[in-house]
Parts: structure tokens; sequence; C-alpha cells
């Protein structure tokens, strides 16, 4: 699969959603 | 009781890179067939080994093998009011065992023990409830989703070497019944349930949100995942489709491995697993160890795969006691586990 398939990945999401996700 | 015997070492299924060589057989002698086989570190006063476990409907019996090859029943814990479903792993526990009872579903988790005092099997429930999945994380932590829907709780319980419970934490639960729990290597505090729907959901352990909500875009229903993989700002995640429908046989691959952008939630399939040219049967049960996957086909035959290199490295075909109905990896993941339904375990040596 390519990067475009999927869309721009990015290596922080784990922290990154967790920022956004309702507590 | 049981019984035990030790069969010569004898070299078999061997297919490309990998080799299965049997060191073992375990049989009981009443002959019932096991629901779930494992392995399990015991320390007791005069041994400490990586011992076996059987378990059949009424009881759980810890085997170990003696100095001079031959395996005996240490323990053996009985059970008159409900029936074992499966032996639930506990990475990194040693001493205990983690089984869940029910029938046609899960009603009570239980932890088995061994008591030095009076020389005593005991056991202590963990969780009763309508338990629609289960899964033993490290850092002794057991989760659990317990009801379907919005009723559904999913709760991870910590607990101490003795077993007994330390805290329990809730996690945020989906919209939609979780059907299966898989840890995620590369990423301690995160942890990935499948859904009815075939939807992947992410948990953050730590604060207990929910993060994700992903379709995998596979088109069989009710998939399990077995095991996922952070890397690369990816998430791989290891299915199988023990639901596809019969008619659909040639066509469904054993695993398939799919990544998956946490960030879009958009996925595409990596590669798929598949018996190799000249052997039949989809996929029935089957359980993935690090990078190794193994599965009991419809047709009685083991296949082991290598995820990195992405095919079949071994075939076990069905031997002249009978048909394979169980595989599993020991906790060392360089032994495989295969049961057959008269009640026999084989332990072969994978390399």
């Amino acid at each position: 699969c390519s990067d475009s398939d999927l869309g721009p990945i990015s290596i922080n999401w784990f922290e990154e959603l967790s920022s956004e996700a309702p507590p | 009781g049981e019984v035990e015997c030790l069969v010569e070492p004898s070299l078999e299924g061997i297919l490309g890179e990998g080799k299965l060589q049997m060191t073992s057989k375990l049989k009981s002698c009443s002959g019932s067939s096991f629901v779930d086989v494992g392995t399990v570190w015991w320390e007791a006063a005069d041994f400490t080994a990586l011992c076996v476990l059987t378990a059949s409907e009424t009881s759980v019996s810890l085997w170990r093998q003696m100095d001079d090859g031959h395996w005996a029943v240490m323990h053996t814990w009985h059970f008159n009011k409900v029936l074992v479903i499966q032996i639930i792993p506990l990475p990194g526990v040693r001493s205990l065992v983690c089984v869940a009872l029910g029938s046609l579903e899960i009603v009570e988790i239980r932890f088995l023990f061994h008591s030095s005092e009076g020389d005593s099997v005991t056991q202590s429930s963990v969780k009763a409830g309508k338990i629609k999945a289960v899964l033993g994380l490290r850092k002794r932590r057991l989760v659990t989703s317990c009801g379907s829907l919005r009723d559904q709780e999913v709760e991870v319980a910590s607990f101490s070497e003795l077993g007994r419970s330390n805290e329990r934490q809730t996690l945020m639960p989906p919209e939609e019944t979780i059907l299966a729990f898989a840890d995620v290597e590369g990423m301690q505090e995160a942890l990935v349930g499948m859904t009815a729907t075939n939807c992947l959901v992410v948990w953050n352990l730590a604060s207990g949100q929910l993060l994700r909500k992903m379709s995998v875009g596979c088109s069989y229903p009710a998939s399990v995942c077995h095991r996922a993989y952070a890397d690369l700002g990816l998430l791989f995640v290891v299915l199988s489709h023990p639901h596809a429908k019969e008619s659909k046989a040639c066509g469904i691959p054993a695993f398939q491995v799919v990544a998956i952008n946490p960030k879009t939630a958009r996925s595409a399939t990596v590669t798929s697993l598949s018996l190799p040219l000249g052997s039949e049967g989809r996929y029935l049960e089957g359980e993935v160890r690090d990078a190794s996957a193994a599965a009991v086909m419809t047709s009685g035959t083991i296949a082991v795969w290598d995820l990195f290199l992405g095919r079949c490295t071994a075939v076990l075909p069905p031997n002249s006691e009978g048909k394979w109905s169980l595989v599993r990896w020991s906790v060392t993941d360089t032994c495989l586990l295969a049961g057959q339904n008269d009640g026999s375990v084989y332990i072969y040596s994978y390399t």
C-alpha cells in the first residue's frame, strides 16, 4: 500500500488522538 | 486419572523454511477431548519449569516434564457446575492459570492456583457476567467486555502476583459489541478491539479514552483481530475470518494483514496468507505469536505462516491417529502444541 492510499501519516498519532478524544 | 507418555522424536511437517519436529505426546487416558491447551511457567518448592496446560470441559490439568523425559500431571482443577471454554494466557505471569467458564458464552473468569499449605488446588472468581471478549495483558492485567451495544462495559482489572484484584479501570465503550481484543506490539498503552461489524477500535489504556473507531473494510462477517503492531505511524492488524461462508472457501485467506492509518481511518490489505497450492480447507481456529501465525484448517491440517515473509512456512497434515483440532504457540514461541479430538496433545519444536 502507498501513503497516498492511507492518507497523511503521523508518527505521533497516539498522542494526537489522545489529546483530541473526549476524556 | 490421566497418564503420560513420551514418543520418540521424529521429523514431520516440513515445507520450505520451517521445520516442525515432534518431541513429546501427552494423552488423557479418559479419551475426552481437550477444549484448549497452553503453557505456563510454574514455580514450586522443588522445581521451576515451563508446564503444559490441558483443558477439558470439566477439568484443567498442569503437566510437567520429569527428569527422565516423561510427562506427569502435577495438579488438576475440577469444575462441576460450569464448563471450561478456554484457557486465557496471561503474559509474564507465573504459577497462575486463568480460565473462562460458561456454555455458549463466557459467564465467569477464574484464577487457578496451587497452595503449598495442605498441597491443595484452589480457585477464585475474577469476573462474572455475560462476557463477550477477554484478553490477558502485560503487567498482570485482564481486559473484559460485558453486555452488548449501549449496555456494554469494558473494564481492565489489574491483579497482584497472588491473583488478588488490585484496581479496576473502565474503558469508554463503543456503541458496538466488542467480540475480540488484541494488544499492540510497539505501543504498550494502546489496546485494540474488534466489533461485530468489523470495526477496529483503539483505546488509550492509561486514560481509558476511546481514540478511534475504524472500518477495516473486509467483506467477511465477524472477523477476529489476533494481534496488532504499531510501526511507522501505522497500525498493522492480523485478522482471521472464521465465520466466512463455505461457498467462498476457495478464496478466503487464513489470515490477512491489514495496514490502518489511525489519523485518517483509511486501511489497505498488506498481505493475504493462504495455504500453499494443492492444500485445501478454510480457517477453523488458530493463534498468532510475535511474527508467526498458526491455524487448524477444516481439512484437519495445521499450517504455519511467517508474517514478515508473508508466506506459509510449514504444513502438518493429519497423522495416522487423526485430524488436528487445536493449535497453540508455547510462551517460548519455539514450540507448537497440536491437539486432536481423542485427547492427545503433541508438542512440536518449530525452527
